[in-house]
């Protein structure tokens, strides 16, 4: 999964 | 979004505030890890170099610059401003033996290796561990200022309410980041010994000290 890539969390 | 990551956050922010205005007030940082805030000024500015290269939400934008923007004046507060007040005599964890690990790990163990990833994975594995200064020298004084350990208590309850997003966020979208997870295990265990000296003791209005 490419999702972790973009890290939308602080 | 969910409520664990959003109490997450605040619980964050609340500790970073916290930290600033004891030191403000009081003008004095008697007690505070300066090596511990100089890491977590390292954390900040390696995981929010994304700033730069991609847009998540104004939520997500504004608080990193709030997040940076704080450890800085933090670690300004204590090194220039108020450094005559630096207990650096107490301060003494050796912070290459967090560093230079954390960096060989973070090249070892990533999601891709690229730049901007690696430095992701290195704040990501560097906070896990950048309390331990500021727990060092509470070990090594014995005690801790009551504002003190409220900072330390919200910096924790931070990575615990992240961990129950994690779980949340793997049951309702499927989301899984193991790095972040075992990191996330990792740093929310090193508070577990002073969580329970802050519900024992701070908790019932005692001051937060070690014996002998």
């Amino acid at each position: 999964s490419q999702k972790v890539f973009k890290h939308d969390e602080l | 979004m969910n409520i664990f990551r959003l109490t997450g956050d605040l619980s964050h922010l609340a500790a970073i505030i916290i930290l600033l205005l004891k030191i403000w007030k009081t003008r004095s940082c008697a007690g505070i890890s300066g090596k511990s805030q100089l890491l977590f000024a390292l954390v900040f500015t390696t995981r929010y170099l994304d700033l730069f290269t991609s847009f998540i939400s104004l939520y997500n934008t504004s608080m990193k610059l709030i997040y940076v923007a704080c450890s800085y004046a933090t670690v300004y507060l204590i090194y220039m401003k108020f450094k005559a007040t630096y207990d650096g005599n107490h301060d003494t964890f050796r912070v290459e033996f967090l560093v230079v690990p954390v960096g060989g790990l973070s090249f070892l163990v990533n999601h891709d290796f690229s730049p901007l990833e690696i430095l992701w994975t290195f704040s990501i594995y560097l906070e896990s561990v950048a309390i331990l200064p500021q727990l060092f020298m509470i070990s090594k004084t014995g005690e801790a200022e009551t504002i003190t350990t409220h900072y330390l208590f919200f910096l924790g309850l931070y990575r615990a309410l992240y961990l129950i997003n994690w779980i949340w966020r793997y049951y309702f979208e499927g989301f899984f980041d193991l790095i972040a997870v075992v990191a996330g295990v990792v740093q929310t265990i090193l508070y577990c010994d002073f969580f329970y000296l802050y519900v024992t003791k701070v908790l019932k209005g005692k001051k937060l000290s070690l014996p002998a």
